[in-house]
């Protein structure tokens, strides 16, 4: 399932 | 958070601090009795930075960081976004608008048009994404522009006779963040399932090759221990 990717990179 | 991230997120505000450390040096020049051969040198020679490529970070930036203040992700991940943001657009004040900065920059030399850039890039976010929509396409297009800002800074080196040594060291600080990058998108890739990012694997591969040559002049200049030039 598409893991609501959350951008925890800057 | 793996040390690869770390030590490239340290490199990056290192590059800002040395960019803030240089535009500090020109400003307390000014106050200064003439004969400083310090300041003779900045106020007489450009400083040797690109106001184009700054605003493409500001841009960059401005773009990447939409979601600071809806997606919380940790103290250090909010402080940083701010220093980023904060120093960006800071510098395009400076150089734009401060009464000494400002004399300082040469726009004879700095005449890359960067909208040149920036279309093609938001052109590229919209066709190439993960998910069409407003926030996602603004980040993969903060991607592709962060992956060529570097362009007017590298072409303004080219024109600079003497590429003082703050100005080197902040190009290089700055390709060596994204070179870290790419050792933390490896590691995370073998120790996380799933962690496939290509969009921004691919730009910040390309992103670093661009410092390509100008890391082997700089390597050589420190090698030979002679002041750093890039052949026009």
């Amino acid at each position: 399932s598409a893991t609501t990717d959350v951008k925890d990179e800057l | 958070m793996n040390i690869f991230r770390l030590a490239g997120d340290m490199t990056h505000l290192m590059s800002v601090l040395v960019l803030l450390l240089k535009i500090h040096t020109i400003k307390s020049c000014a106050g200064k009795s003439y004969p400083c051969s310090l300041c003779f040198i900045l106020l007489e020679s450009s400083s040797g930075i690109s106001l184009k490529t700054q605003e493409l970070y500001a841009l960059v930036f401005a773009t990447r960081y939409l979601d600071i203040f809806t997606d919380f992700i940790s103290v250090y991940n909010t402080i940083m976004k701010l220093i980023f943001l904060g120093s960006s657009f800071s510098i395009v004040w400076y150089i734009r608008r401060h009464k000494i900065v400002r004399r300082s920059y040469d726009k004879d030399q700095d005449t890359f048009r960067h909208f040149f850039l920036v279309l093609p890039c938001l052109l590229l976010a919209l066709i190439i994404n993960e998910k069409f929509t407003f926030k996602e396409v603004l980040w993969t297009f903060s991607l592709y522009l962060e992956a060529v800002a570097i362009l007017p800074q590298l072409i303004l080196l080219q024109r600079t006779r003497n590429i003082d040594n703050l100005t080197g060291q902040y190009v290089f600080l700055l390709g060596a963040y994204r070179a870290l990058y790419i050792l933390n998108w490896i590691y995370r890739y073998f120790t996380e399932p799933h962690y496939v990012h290509w969009i921004t694997w691919i730009s910040g591969l390309v992103q670093t090759l661009l410092y390509a040559d100008f890391f082997y002049y700089y390597f050589s200049s420190l090698k030979n221990n002679v002041k750093l030039k890039l052949p026009a």
